[in-house]
């Protein structure tokens, strides 16, 4: 089973063609195994991006060091899967 | 749950539990709903298709599904919740009722079992089909790139290991395939709802190309409407447009293809969030959900019955 500890959902919002650029270079780079939510779309669209953990500190240098502001939409995914995975077991047990 | 009504409509439910409530959803209405198996998936599980009729031969219909991208959790949920929403107002609701008069009413819950077994069991985020192929170990084709609109153009990869890879070649993913095959043999339906999340989007075709639909005033015009509908209920906000414009290119879409089969009415919605939580979409959210969407999808509903073409 694949978990998402230490994981984060990262939102970006290119406001420049210099910065959606370097968003979408992010698309080709296979080895840091982003999973693109929403992918890039366009100016004052954002971009969300599943980070696994091992990536998240290349990924958020890698913004800064561009001057790409994101923010932190999901701080920890595996504890919104684990919610989701109670509440269907509560649900059940309930039954 | 014994029966519908005491299926928990407030949570997520497993492919078993969904495929039970069909025959559960069929065996108290008979008169009204029955199941079609259109097809096997990659992993030969049935594809299952709700049809709602009054009766008569053939009737113009209106298909609905969700989940063809099997971590959208949120559309599979309020498929389930349609599904009972339609036998419940079939004959007290009187714009559904003289819907239901005049049209048949189609809805595939789980669009893609493979993929929604895989992110129950293996992996939540899983969003593609689950064919393997040879010549690499990745796995999937995305089913709303596998369609034959501009299929392998631009907005869809040729690498089998993206989220977006398109495919060996058009259809080649029996759940897309499946569908194909009735939508053709069917040669009836009127108008035709591919249900996604999230961004909260209510999209017409193209996506492949930025020529602009012949309809573009009218299916602009009714996405107005049904976007006002919904949020008339928890004033949730959408936006709506073609595809390309809206969010951008992207090939081998389900409703370019239904479109340019002559279905007019053919829309995408991509429900909620927007992107508190995503595809991780609480469960306390679903029926809202499904409400505020079955209130745009009765929009798009009527105005297929009262234009007829």
């Amino acid at each position: 089973t694949e978990t998402f500890v230490g994981h984060q959902v990262l939102r970006i919002v290119p406001t420049t063609d210099e910065e959606l650029q370097k968003v979408e270079e992010l698309q080709n780079l296979e080895e840091l195994q982003l999973d693109f939510w929403l992918a890039p779309r366009g100016l004052g669209h954002p971009v969300d991006v599943h980070v696994p953990f091992p990536s998240l500190q290349p990924v958020k240098a890698h913004l800064e060091a561009n001057g790409i502001s994101y923010s932190i939409m999901i701080q920890d995914v595996q504890a919104l899967v684990d919610h989701e995975q109670t509440e269907m077991l509560r649900s059940r047990r309930q039954l | 749950p014994l029966s519908t009504n005491t299926f928990d409509y407030t949570t997520y439910h497993s492919l078993d539990e969904i495929y039970a409530f069909m025959d559960l959803l069929v065996a108290e209405n008979p008169n009204l709903v029955s199941k079609l198996e259109i097809g096997q998936s990659t992993e030969n599980r049935p594809l299952y298709v709700l049809k709602f009729s009054k009766g008569g031969t053939n009737r113009p219909a209106i298909w609905i599904d969700t989940g063809i991208h099997s971590r959208e959790w949120v559309t599979q949920a309020s498929g389930v919740w349609f599904a009972k929403k339609i036998v419940q107002d079939h004959e007290n609701d009187e714009g559904l009722a003289s819907i239901l008069d005049k049209m048949d009413i189609f809805l595939e819950i789980v669009t893609n079992p493979d993929g929604f077994v895989f992110t129950q069991t293996q992996n939540r985020m899983w969003r593609k089909t689950r064919s393997k192929r040879s010549g690499s170990l990745c796995i999937g084709v995305d089913p709303n790139r596998n369609w034959d609109a501009g299929f392998g153009g631009p907005g869809a990869s040729g690498n089998p290991c993206s989220e977006t890879y398109h495919g060996p070649y058009a259809n080649s993913e029996p759940e897309v395939k499946a569908i194909v095959d009735f939508v053709k043999s069917h040669g009836n339906i009127k108008a035709f709802i591919s249900i996604h999340s999230y961004s909260q989007l209510l999209l017409y075709p193209y996506g492949y190309t930025r020529t602009p639909v012949p309809d573009q005033k009218e299916l602009h015009e009714i996405s107005e409407k049904a976007v006002a509908a919904l949020s008339s209920l928890y004033g949730t906000s959408y936006k709506y447009g073609s595809i390309i414009t809206t969010i951008y290119q992207a090939s081998g879409g389900t409703i370019d293809w239904t479109y340019n089969q002559g279905i007019k009415y053919s829309f995408t919605f991509e429900l909620r969030d927007t992107g508190r939580y995503g595809f991780l979409l609480p469960a306390k959210q679903i029926v809202p959900t499904a409400q505020e969407t079955w209130l745009a999808l009765q929009v798009i509903m009527q105005h297929a019955r009262d234009h007829p073409y």
